[in-house]
């Protein structure tokens, strides 16, 4: 569930850097 | 006696003929924007694209939805395309893969 999380804030980061 | 709505005055009779009339045309008569539709929607992707989205962001699973499962319910579209759609969302940061990397989750469906 570690890995989960760290691949969901991975993924949020790159959302967010898509979308500045 | 007063004149009933006169809106322009006087000079107005030639310019009507070529002007467009709303309501008259022929597309984009459903009103209100943008629904999905389409080729591309509002976030930028394909057809395909959004509807690996939808169906990842409606599995409420927190492993994620399958590749299998997804190629399994959009039965409509090849498996290659399903996987470009994920490697697409994945590198957007829509989704990310969970206990592997068949599985698959939204990042905005908390």
């Amino acid at each position: 569930l570690d890995r989960i999380e760290k691949n969901r804030r991975a993924a949020l980061e790159r959302l967010a850097a898509r979308n500045v | 006696g007063k004149p009933q709505g006169t809106m322009g005055g006087g000079g107005m009779n030639t310019s009507m003929a070529t002007v467009p009339r709303p309501g008259m045309g022929g597309f984009g008569g459903m009103g209100g924007g943008y629904t999905g539709a389409s080729d591309m929607s509002a976030n930028g992707l394909s057809a395909s694209q959004n509807q690996v989205l939808r169906l990842i962001r409606s599995c409420p699973d927190p492993q994620g939805i399958s590749i299998q499962d997804l190629k399994q319910r959009l039965s409509g579209m090849s498996a290659s395309v399903i996987k470009q759609a994920v490697e697409f969302l994945s590198n957007e940061g829509h989704i990310f893969s969970t206990i592997d990397e068949d599985h698959f989750r939204s990042t905005d469906n908390d």
